[in-house]
Parts: C-alpha cells; structure tokens; sequence
C-alpha cells in the first residue's frame, strides 16, 4: 500500500515539477511530504518558488501566484491519471492576462486527455475553448442556456450577443 | 468516460426542462453575474452527492428546487440527470451510455413542514444510495474530487491542511 | 446608547436601500435587526432581491451578486460618515463588465468625500480612476513603482508600458 | 484627515526606500501577478496593527523584512510611514501632518533567534503601543475597519455572522 502510494506520488510530484516551471516560466516547485518513511502519519506540503524570488512561505505568495501553483497541482496528478471531466469555476479570477493565456493554453492542451468545462467571464480564457456557451438570465428569474455562442460577439467579462 | 449530458428540471434558476450537451475536449461557459453558471456546476454536484447542500449553497435540498423566479408559482420537485459516455466501460454498467439521475420532491407533512423526498436512478432504474455511491466510487468520480474547482476554492490545494491534500494522492493511489 | 444606535442604523439602512437600487437597476434589499427591541442582543442581517428575481438565502447569490451586495453595504456607511481613506484590493474580481463599471462610477462619485485606493486588473476600473500607480517586479525579487501610468498603454488586466 | 504617503523600507518586496504619495480622490493600483499590490496593503495594515501577522500573510512579524530576493542579503528590518494630512484636526495631534511609523528589527538571542523589537512612532517621536492605538481610534482608523477590504474577502460582509456584522454599525455609533 505504502509502494503503490510512493509510486503515485513520486511520478505526480515530477510532474508538478514539470507543470509549475512551464506555467512560470522558470520557476521552481515542489511537493514534499511531512513523514517520508510513514508518509500516512504525515501530511503533503508545496514547496513554491516563482520565478526571481526566494522560497518563501506558501502564504507570502500572491492571490495569482496561489491560483497558479494551486492548478499546476491540478494539472500534474492530470498528467497521471486523468479524471473524466474537469469543471473549473472561474479559476482565472485572479490571474493576469499573461497568466489566464497560459492556463487556458494548458487547459487547451490537456483537452486532448480529459474533458474540461470551464466557467469564465475572460475574454482571453473563452477564445482558447472549442465550444462557448452562454447563459442569461430572462425576465422572471429563468435562467437559459445559448449553445453556440460567436467569440467575435463576446465583450470583456460575461457579455455576448444573444441571436433571436 | 464523458459527460454527455447535463438534464436540468426545475433545479434553482433552471425553471424548466433543460438538456446541455457537452462535447469531449474544452468548452467554456459564460454570461453576466447571477445568469445561472454556477448553478449548472451545482446541479453537477447535486448528482455526485455533496456532503451538504450548503456545499452547493443551499441551506437544505428543497432549496434547490426552483422558486417561480419573480412571477412563477415554485415548483414541486427538481431533478438533475448525468449522462456518461461509457463506451470504455469504466462504469460497470453493461451500456454505451449511462444516466444517472437525483430527483428531489417536496412532501410536507403536519409535523414537518419541510420533509422531502430523494430518489436516484440509474438508466431509469430506481437505486439505493448505496448503489449509486459505489457506480461513482467505481468510476472514481466524486463530489470533492481535485477535478471539481467550485467558484472561489482555485486556491483551495494551497490553503488546505496537508494531511487533506496527502489523502488526494491516498485517493489517486 | 440605543437610541443612538437605531439613528445610525435608520440612516445607513435608508442608504443601503438606495446604493443598492442603484447599483443593481431596480433590486431591493434592505437590513434587518434580529433583535428590534434590544438591537445589542442579536445581529444584524441583510436581506437582497436582485432585480427580476425572488428573495433567497443571501447563501444562494452569486459570485457578482454577494460582492455587489457587500460594495452596497460599504458605500451605504460611507454616504452616513465617511472614514478618511478606503482601501479596496480587488473588489472587482467577481465582477462582470457591467457590474464593474458600476461600482467604478460609484466609487468615482463617493471619491469626492473620501479617499479611494483601489487595487485592480480591471481596465474598467482604471480607467474610472482619477490617478493610477502601476508596480512591477524588478529582476532579483524587487518591487517597483510607477507614479503616473497612462491608461492607453493598459492592456486587459495588469499589463502596461513602463516608461524607461 | 486623508493619507497624503505610504513610506516603505524593506517591507516584504518592497526592499529598498519607497515613497508613495496619494492624492485625494480616485487612485487606482495596478501591475502583473506577484509585483507587490496587495503587499503595499499589507503596509497600511503593518502600521494599523492588524490582530495577528497572519492577516498580512505573514507567519511571524519578521516574515515581513524583505528576504533579500533571489540575490540580495536578507534585510535586518522594516519600517513603514503612514502621513495623514491633518488640517482638519481630527488627529488629536497639533500639527498640519501626522507621521505614525511602525518598526520592526530582528534582534536574535541564544535563546530565542527569532527574537525581535517593535516599535511605534508618531512624528518621529517614540510612542508606547497605548498612545498609537489611542490616536488611531480617535481618528477612528482601525485594521479591522470596513474601509480596508483584503484581496479575496469582498463578500465578507455576506458571509459573517450576524452579531459580528452588527458591531460594525456599533463601532460607527
Ligand atoms: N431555488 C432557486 N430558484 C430560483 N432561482 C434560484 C434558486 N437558487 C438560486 N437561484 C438564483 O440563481 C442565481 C445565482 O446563479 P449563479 O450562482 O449560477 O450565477 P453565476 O452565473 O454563477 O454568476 P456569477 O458570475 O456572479 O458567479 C441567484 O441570483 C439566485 O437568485
Ligand atoms: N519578506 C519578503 N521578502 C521578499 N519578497 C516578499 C516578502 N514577502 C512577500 N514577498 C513577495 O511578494 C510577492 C507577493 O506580492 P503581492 O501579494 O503584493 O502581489 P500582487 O501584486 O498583489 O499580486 P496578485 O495580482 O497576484 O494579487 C510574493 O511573490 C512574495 O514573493
Ligand atoms: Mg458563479
Ligand atoms: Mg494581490
């Protein structure tokens, strides 16, 4: 049980490795566990260094720097075993636009492997989808669903033209 | 494994019937503050059993039923169904697709108000919660899985204990 | 000590009614004591009803619609007795363009009583702003800034030219 | 009373001297992901004495000496200036500007190497902690104010408890 445990983490943690540098453009990641022989009394930690700065305490780390590290987490154990669909609820909301371009690139990229449903009022996250759809809300508090919604319509944040 | 399907009725702003289709690959979903978004995600979670309806921010699970919106008389019941591409099997339902349906119905009582019933099906088929917990765990889809990130929570693998966030790879393994 | 509390919870509540009207187009809301009669025995709820819609639990509103709730609230003590400065980092992040650009107007308006700062990656409300800084980060882990950033240089969320 | 300029030095990224002037009226922040907005924050509340140093992200008050980046040396302090412009007098300090300035030094012993001083100042003058809160709440400037809103906590408002919600409204009676 403890092999099969350290199998999965160690190929999870190369790929976390992998992940974070790529989603930070050289910076530097790591998971480490708090009891490496019994690793079940102990727990998992994140170890992570954006790109420029010193180890700090994952506290210190910015709000776009949390959501970064947060889904290259995400990414790396989809990397190993990927679940069959991923229903991401505006994970960009904190990001820059640099940094919801590469995570809509990654998203993009592991779509191949796994389904991903992404909820997003960006622009720049939406453009990167194969499929938009669009919800509005109609006099009277109903909510409807718009299939096929034209990325040349969608303006920044949550408006897009609704067709007849 | 896919989702196919997502087949709302009268789950909160969904005030009627209402089948969304999603694709394999990347689809996104937009529109304005309070169109109904988050709702098709908890409508997802509805399904998988979250371990409170305030996880789904309801305070009990009649909450979820759809209210009559402004002008609408509220509904009776509400119901979400998932359907799943299983060509690949990993569901051990001997079918190409399979549904899996929570049906929520108010039914007041003198002596409780509030009471309510919850059904689950599977391909049509009545089944216990037991069954339908086991056909997901079978899956290994769950309602706090790392693949579900709820508004709010992206932070949520960073600002977790380390024990919580060890026992995801326990559940990977 | 009562009665100067129910004076300045009348007046903040006439407020809010109104902030929030405003800022959601016809929505209605209102706070309520939990204990009218000894008002320091219970608290203090509020109750929201975006336009078109129904009351609800205050739990079941969205993202946009809590953040707009919680900005109506804050600007409705501000009308009554302004602090000297706010200080908002991000308040925006959950909401869509047109939300965005409200509370950025409101927040134009009450500036002439009170000091804003506002933290933002949103175009929109920078470009409400009567000032707006930029910061950087240097080579090495260093933080910059820059006094005076024009706002045509400012990309979708957090990108701008520095000068020299 | 407004806050004419926020004085860092060495606090957190911000690893050097730095004056930030306001103005009265609309500023806006802006900047990449990681650049130091929410640190400068953080600076306004380091002085304000928010309730522990976790609500400026920091584990200890020392967390929040600039740690030297990738290739500078650690500093051994911080301070940061608040400067009020007080023509109004609602300071209870007879002068046109009040500076309030917080410190703080690493000062490691034997028995303690995360041992360190804090010190307050008000226009330069040393202050016990009694006299700066005292001054502050006169202002009626707290870290705990409605007026300061942290990055993530806009819906506070909506998501605290009733009674604690109340208190606000007592705090501005
Ligand atoms: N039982 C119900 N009946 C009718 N309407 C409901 C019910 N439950 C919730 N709603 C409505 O659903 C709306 C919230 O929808 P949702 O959270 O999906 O919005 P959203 O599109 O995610 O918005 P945001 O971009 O602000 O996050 C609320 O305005 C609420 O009035
Ligand atoms: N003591 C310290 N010494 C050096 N750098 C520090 C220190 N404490 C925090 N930092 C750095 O400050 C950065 C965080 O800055 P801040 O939270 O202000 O970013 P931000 O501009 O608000 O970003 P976001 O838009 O993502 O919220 C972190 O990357 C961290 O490395
Ligand atoms: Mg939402
Ligand atoms: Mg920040």
């Amino acid at each position: 049980k403890t092999g099969r445990f350290y199998e999965v983490f160690n190929s999870i943690n190369e790929n976390f490795k992998d992940v974070y540098t790529k989603l930070t453009f050289g910076g530097e990641a790591e998971l480490a566990l708090d009891n490496a022989e019994n690793p079940f009394e102990g727990g998992l930690t994140i170890k992570a260094r954006p790109p420029g700065k010193k180890v700090l305490r994952l506290d210190a780390l910015s709000g776009g720097e949390k959501s970064i590290a947060s889904l290259a987490f995400v990414f790396s154990i989809q990397r190993y075993d990927p679940a069959p669909f991923y229903y991401f609820d505006e994970v960009d909301m904190n990001l820059d636009g640099v940094n919801a371009e590469l995570v809509a690139s990654m998203i993009k990229k592991y779509s191949g492997h796994a389904q991903f449903i992404m909820v997003s009022l960006r622009k720049i996250s939406l453009k990167a989808a194969d499929h938009v759809y669009g919800v509005t809300m109609q006099i009277g508090g109903l909510s409807e669903m718009i299939g096929n919604v034209d990325i040349r319509t969608v303006g920044d944040e949550g408006s897009f033209a609704t067709r007849g | 494994l896919y989702l196919k399907e997502v087949r709302m009725e009268n789950f909160k702003s969904f005030g009627h019937k209402l089948t969304v289709p999603f694709l394999p690959g990347f689809t996104a979903i937009t529109g304005p503050n309070g169109s109904g978004k988050s709702n098709i995600g908890d409508a997802v979670l509805f399904v998988l059993g979250p371990r409170s309806p305030k996880a789904i921010r309801a305070g009990r699970l009649t909450d979820l039923i759809f209210n009559g919106g402004k002008s609408k008389k509220a509904a009776t019941y509400c119901k979400v169904s998932l359907v799943f591409d299983n060509t690949d099997r990993v569901m051990p339902v001997d079918a190409d697709e399979v549904s899996l349906m929570r049906f929520v119905k108010k039914a007041p009582r003198p002596d409780n108000p509030d009471n309510y019933y919850s059904y689950f099906y599977i391909n049509g088929r009545a089944a216990s919660l037991f069954e339908f917990v086991n056909l997901l765990n079978h899956a290994r889809i769950s309602a706090d899985g790392y693949n579900i990130v709820k508004q709010g929570d992206v932070s949520q693998i960073i600002g977790m204990g380390s024990v919580e966030r060890r026992r995801i790879v326990d559940t990977i393994s």
